[in-house]
């Protein structure tokens, strides 16, 4: 990318001496400066030329000039015998500037109204990748690749190396980084080719929270080691394992440290070679799994769902209480439970517990009364019976109507209904009747 | 109550007393809150009486223990085509009394049935009469503190509007006999409802419950040979009675 100027360049214009095409008066110094962006260069053409001829340009002249060199001295006209014309070629300037001086003395020839002269100039993009190599000695101007570009160039590497800083030369790249994706393939630089001296490079494997990393080397191991007593000593070449919350561990040698178990999901890697000594490199492979978490795997009177043989982060599980029990959580009743298995291996809710329901107390009976035929604190499945104060009433609906508790915490009869009992007085049934013996 | 019986405790357990303006009459109990009688007893020349001067006593048969209990009145309902500004027409001589609180039943209160609505009253059938009312000891009419009641039959709708209209030969101001009335009681005499007895229950006994046949509603004299006691025939209000309740 290159950044424009804040105003349109002038990429292309056109100059005529005063008065053109009518002659030029005497006694003239004009001078014209001429800039397009950098990166360009200027291409001017003379469309006409005629001016006063005269020996090395003596009277009147238009001098072309790129700073201070000069690249032109024109005067005369075309096929004149003397002064020196410019004809059809373009001239190019070196830069992106260009200046025309246009000179003349104070007498002009009555034989010949000279007109002056007319040119256009265009701007023409540098190549500056067909350049020669600079004589200082700094080298090409891309180490690698050049690329020609409107205005400027850029410098590209070869596979397998990046820009310096410099962005012109190019430096063996670490095939390094983050790396991010669940799975993915890390190899030292060059591997399994001729490794380069002097590296040193970093490799993070860094996935979501809740995932953790194993690494798979490959069996072709080479890091160069020092053999000690204690084995191999990782002095000079290392490829150094950092866990988090764990001491770094280096690695060396020929002998793949084959599987390596993390139990983290940020991983780092440095890789480190000096000028001397030649260490193969080494390769692996990571893949990622997500953390279990533990599950004591029922819950009394109750269900949960789904049933897996492990869980794993994100995993969720619902508990549901069997018909008659209600879900209890830090002595409160809650509606619906589901937890769910977090990054650190940790459910994020404790499981609740399952306590029988309780119907209240059956309801009161006017002129009758309530017995409890079975179970007891007016619990699921507890049975009562409605009686009414008899003779005196009835219990509307027949005798015998028992109410249990069912597990929508109502008390219903043995006809399903909710409708509470009632007792309707016993009409014209005195207890005792009027002796009627006597005849 | 004229040649009848004192009733024993837990006999007539519907039977109420009615005390207004020192008047005794009967009632009798129909429901919780539900107290039935005769309309003349609660209306003084077209008025109804006030809640207040109404006192209900329910649950025994001696007076004396009795008046230690009142229930409250909470409203008075007189059946609406009762008009006997001078006690001459006793048609519709019906009323419900709504208590403030609910009774609670035991063997010395509990309520009457109503009939059924093809109840038939049939000539001769025996049914109850009971109340405070007058009495007569010694062919002298005195006043009784304790429940008696008395069997009469019932009488033939005829039989009773020729003695009505035998009265009339020697009484003033005898009312009329209409459908919503019948009689009971013995051409003999000696046996009848009397003065007190107003409003109380004509009980008669289906074969295992006792229902309000009748009301005590008036009479000529009271057990005298040839007349008979007049009764409401609780059968023809039915709807009046369900509706009023229901309503209130």
């Amino acid at each position: 990318c290159i950044q424009l100027p804040d105003s349109e360049p002038v990429m292309l214009g056109e100059i005529q001496s005063p008065q053109y095409p009518q002659p030029y008066p005497p006694n003239l110094q004009r001078q014209w400066d001429i800039s397009v962006p950098e990166g360009y260069q200027i291409q001017l053409t003379f469309t006409h030329l005629d001016i006063e001829a005269s020996e090395g340009c003596h009277y009147d002249a238009l001098t072309v000039l790129y700073d201070d060199k000069v690249l032109g001295k024109f005067c005369g006209y075309e096929n004149s015998e003397v002064g020196h014309h410019p004809g059809t070629q373009p001239i190019l300037s070196p830069g992106s500037r260009l200046s025309l001086i246009f000179q003349t003395d104070e007498n002009n020839p009555e034989r010949h109204q000279n007109v002056g002269f007319s040119a256009q100039y265009q701007a023409i993009d540098i190549d500056e990748c067909s350049a020669p190599e600079p004589a200082d000695g700094s080298g090409p101007l891309c180490s690698h690749i050049c690329l020609n570009i409107l205005g400027s160039y850029l410098c590209a590497c070869h596979h397998g190396y990046q820009l310096r800083s410099d962005q012109r030369t190019c430096v063996l790249s670490c095939p390094g980084g983050i790396f991010d994706e669940p799975e993915g393939h890390l190899f030292s630089p060059g591997y399994p080719d001729t490794p380069p001296r002097a590296v040193s490079c970093q490799y993070v494997i860094s996935v979501d929270p809740g995932f953790v990393v194993n690494l798979n080397f490959t069996d072709n191991f080479h890091i160069e080691s020092v053999d000690t007593e204690e084995g191999p000593d990782c002095v000079y070449h290392w490829l150094q394992v950092t866990i988090p919350g764990k001491e770094p561990t280096k690695l060396c040698g020929r002998k793949s440290p084959g599987l390596i178990v993390t139990n983290s999901n940020t991983i780092t890697l440095d890789y480190h070679t000096d000028h001397i000594g030649l260490s193969n490199g080494w390769s692996l492979d990571y893949t990622t799994h997500r953390v279990m978490c533990p599950f004591s795997g029922s819950v009394a009177n109750g269900r949960v769902t789904p049933t897996l043989t492990k869980y794993l982060y994100r995993d969720y599980i619902y508990v549901r209480c069997d018909p008659g029990y209600k879900l209890m959580m830090d002595g409160q009743e809650i509606k619906s439970f589901s937890t769910m298995c977090q990054s650190n291996g940790q459910w994020h809710l404790p499981l609740p517990e399952c306590h029988i329901i309780d119907c209240g107390e059956p309801k009161p009976l006017l002129n009758g009364g309530v017995t409890f035929l079975s179970g007891s604190q007016n619990q699921y499945r507890s049975l009562v019976q409605y009686h009414c104060n008899e003779p005196f009433y009835s219990l509307f609906g027949g005798e015998n109507v028992t109410f249990a508790c069912e597990a929508d915490r109502k008390w219903r009869s043995n006809h399903d209904i909710v409708v509470h009992p009632t007792c309707l007085p016993v009409c014209g049934q005195p207890t005792k009747l009027i002796p009627a013996y006597q005849r | 109550i004229i040649g009848g019986s004192e009733a024993p405790e837990n006999t007539i357990p519907w039977q109420v007393l009615l005390s207004i303006h020192g008047q005794r009459a009967g009632g009798m109990v129909i429901a919780d809150r539900w107290i039935m009688t005769a309309a003349h007893v609660l209306v003084n020349e077209n008025d109804k009486v006030p809640n207040e001067a109404v006192r209900v006593y329910t649950g025994l048969t001696k007076v004396d223990t009795l008046l230690r209990s009142p229930v409250y009145v909470s409203s008075i309902h007189v059946h609406p085509e009762y008009n006997n500004p001078n006690l001459m027409d006793f048609n519709n001589d019906i009323a419900l009394i709504k208590l403030q609180d609910a009774i609670t039943f035991k063997g010395s209160i509990m309520p009457i049935c109503l009939p059924a609505e093809d109840a038939t009253y049939t000539t001769g059938i025996m049914g109850m009469v009971s109340g405070f009312g007058l009495t007569e000891t010694d062919n002298r009419r005195i006043l009784t503190n304790k429940l008696k009641y008395v069997q009469l039959p019932v009488v033939e709708q005829e039989t009773c509007s020729d003695s009505i209209t035998l009265a009339r030969r020697t009484r003033d101001k005898v009312p009329g006999l209409s459908n919503n009335m019948f009689c009971a009681g013995f051409p003999e005499g000696g046996r009848d409802s009397c003065q007190g007895d107003s409003g109380g229950p004509f009980a008669l006994n289906d074969g295992s419950r006792f229902f309000a046949g009748g009301i005590v509603s008036w009479g000529v004299d009271c057990g005298q040979q040839g007349t008979y006691g007049v009764y409401t025939r609780v059968s023809n209000y039915l709807d009046w009675i369900n509706k009023t309740m229901q309503e209130n």
